[in-house]
Parts: C-alpha cells; sequence; structure tokens
C-alpha cells in the first residue's frame, strides 16, 4: 500500500536490525486518514470473502480494525490481554508467547461475539514473530468460526511469522512488507 | 446522543449499582457505525474550538477518539498505562489512581506529539471517578497545551469524576449521562 510505505520511508524511525518505530503514526499518535485508507484497503482485499467479523487485538490494532469494520460493515472485537471489569464470564483464551519477554501471557475473547461459522478477518498492526495472529486463529477456531484471513499493515519478513502463517494456509495479506532493517534502512521487499 | 442512550437502553448490561456492561458495543465488541456518529458528534459540539489535536488513553478510548480525529481533521493520540517497545524516552508522565485496585499507575505520552499551545480535546469512553481524565489532562498542562475539552461517551454522574473536572473550570461533554444504576435500571441524567 502505496501511502503506507511512505509514511514509513518518510516518519519511520529504525531503531535496530529488528525494530522499526511508528509511533508517530501507528503506535502511539495514529494518522486517522492513513487508518480510513487502511481500512478502505483490507475492505477491497476481502470484499468478496463474505466477511462477517473483525477480531484484532488491544492495542495498535484497534484503529485499523474499527475502519476496516466501518468499510465493511461489520463488528470488530478486541481481544484483551489484561483483564477488565466487565470481561470476566464466557472466554475463550489463547496463550500468546513473547520472545522479547520469554513469557506466555492468555488473551481472551467473548465467547457471545463470534458464532460458530461466522466469516472473521483478523487484523493487527505488526507481524513479527506471528504469536498475536496466532493466539486470535486459535480463537476463532475455538469458536468453530472461519478465518477469512489476516490483515497486517506492516510484515517484517526477516521474522518467521508470516511463513509460519502461510504453512498453516491461511491467508495473508500484509500492506507493506519490510525485508530488512539493516544499516538504519528500510528495505521493503515486493508484494507476495 | 440519541443513538447510544438507544444502544445503552437495548444492549447495556446493568451488573450492579455502580457498573454498567457495555461491552457489546464500546468496551469489546466496538459497533464501526456508533463510534462513527460519535465522532461527528464530538466534532459537531468542539466545532468552534479550533481543536489541534486529540488526546485518548488505551484501549476504551482509541475507536471514538480516532473517528473523532477524522471527522476534525486531527491527529490523535492514545496514552499508554504500560511499557511500549517504542515509547521509551521524551516522555510526559502522570499518575492515575484505581480506587478498585487501590494504586496508582503511570500514563504516559511522548513529549513529541503535543506542542505547547496546541488545542488539545481529550476524549475517553467512561467518565466515573475521573482519575484517568485528569491523569491526561495534568499531561496537557505539562506540555503547556490548552485543554479545549473532555468529551466522555457515558458519565456515570453519582461518581464524582464530572463534578471534580467541571470544578477546575473544565468544559465536559458527556453524550450519555446516568445517573443511577439502581434497580438493575438504566436511569439518564439530563443534558447539562
Ligand atoms: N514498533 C514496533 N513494534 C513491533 C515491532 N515488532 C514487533 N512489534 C510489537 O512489539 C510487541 C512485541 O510483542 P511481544 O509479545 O513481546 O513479542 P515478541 O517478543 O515475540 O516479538 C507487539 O506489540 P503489541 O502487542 O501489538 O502492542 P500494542 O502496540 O498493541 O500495545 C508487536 O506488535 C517493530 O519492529 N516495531
Ligand atoms: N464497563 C464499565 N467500565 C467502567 C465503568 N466505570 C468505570 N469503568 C472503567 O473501569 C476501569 C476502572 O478503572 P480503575 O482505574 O480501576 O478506576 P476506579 O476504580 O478508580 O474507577 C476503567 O477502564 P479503562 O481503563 O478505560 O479500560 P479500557 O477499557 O480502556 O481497557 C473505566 O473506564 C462502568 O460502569 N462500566
Amino acid at each position: 500500500m502505496k501511502l503506507l510505505k511512505e509514511k514509513i520511508v518518510n516518519e519511520g524511525i529504525v531503531l535496530n536490525e529488528n525494530v522499526l518505530k511508528v509511533d508517530s503514526f501507528i503506535n502511539h499518535q495514529m494518522d486517522p486518514v492513513l487508518m480510513k485508507e487502511i481500512g478502505k484497503e483490507f475492505a477491497e482485499r476481502f470484499k468478496d470473502d463474505k466477511v462477517s467479523k473483525i477480531l484484532t487485538i488491544e492495542s495498535s490494532g484497534i484503529a485499523p480494525a474499527i475502519m476496516a469494520g466501518l468499510e465493511m460493515g461489520v463488528q470488530v472485537i478486541f481481544a484483551r490481554k489484561r483483564k477488565s471489569l466487565t470481561l470476566t464470564e464466557n472466554l475463550y483464551t489463547s496463550s500468546v508467547y513473547s520472545f522479547t519477554k520469554q513469557e506466555s501471557n492468555d488473551i481472551t475473547v467473548s465467547k457471545q461475539y463470534i458464532e460458530p461459522g461466522e466469516n472473521v478477518l483478523i487484523i493487527d498492526d505488526f507481524l513479527a514473530n506471528g504469536q498475536a495472529a496466532l493466539g486470535l486463529a486459535e480463537i476463532v477456531q475455538q469458536a468453530k468460526a472461519n478465518i477469512s484471513g489476516i490483515g497486517v499493515l506492516i510484515e517484517k519478513s526477516f521474522q518467521p511469522g508470516a511463513e509460519e502463517l502461510l504453512a498453516k494456509g491461511y491467508r495473508l495479506e500484509s500492506l507493506a512488507r519490510i525485508a530488512s532493517l539493516n544499516n538504519k534502512q528500510v528495505e521493503f521487499a515486493p508484494e507476495r
């Protein structure tokens, strides 16, 4: 997606060979116009998939997911990583491992909001090791719903997440693919 | 706001005299059309205030805030409650007390995204004890920016947050005001 790649080039900061900082438009400050365009892009890519629900995870997935939901006319759920005042019973749970923190944590979604047989589009901001996306996919499976696909804003192709999702047979739509962050430089990989 | 009050009546669940569950359209599943309308409502109420930035806090504030940002043509920042991979330096911080958890936690915003003299609209989902809103306001003050106002989706008028914000001289726009949750019933308070 051209606009997203331009934002990455103009505003992204390569912190090191593994991490791209995009706090100015995705992860802390959010650009509403960019998010709207991202929503339209996902709507276009998944227009023939009869998507009935969007599933994302707090926090950075929310803005792109809500815009995609608006474009596609479907409700949007965000999985929780932490206890909430009201999300306490009747839950799907999956365990997500963090390589950085070297620990697992549960993510939760209420059983009420994904029905068996639904077509669920999973959306998140980064795809790196893929554990969050796999955790969300596992929840959709627990709900006996279908995974229409996984949409991510930025795929770090030099990390294993993308290949792992593709190997499981999921459709993956990455709006930008980063082959490398070496030499303080963003090198994009081509569209699949 | 009529649409919001209708959603509360039709889908809200009074858990007890202090807590209204709105997981089906705000706090877990999110209704994109409702969020869009909320964005338009805030844009209308603050149209003469030359708002230059919207500030919210993860997670439930993000969806209404991004829609308001889209309608008002401004960037949207979400304060973080927890450490993030990239939000590590050059930060405004304020301490937010939780009466429920009986503990304080820091919320953070990068200094880069609020300039002195900006007109900042603070948006959040619930206004109860008001500590989160006060923490966000304190950050805007640290940045030497102006608080155009505080916009909340649901004000629980039987809790002290609203009065505390008004006593400090802030403009408060509550899209729904709840006078009571007694007897498993939502009783609205009139618009101010
Ligand atoms: N800016 C940036 N972030 C990256 C990059 N690679 C991974 N991340 C994010 O860092 C967090 C890493 O999460 P961990 O669970 O610790 O995973 P990991 O060590 O196995 O990669 C995730 O944020 P998250 O859970 O999605 O957090 P939130 O932003 O939604 O709160 C992920 O999206 C990168 O190159 N740049
Ligand atoms: N559903 C519901 N939530 C309420 C109600 N009253 C307060 N809350 C939410 O509960 C959380 C209370 O936070 P605490 O910081 O523990 O505050 P408190 O005990 O002083 O009220 C906040 O969620 P938060 O930090 O905004 O969490 P998040 O949803 O953004 O993750 C607040 O918005 C209510 O009647 N119904």
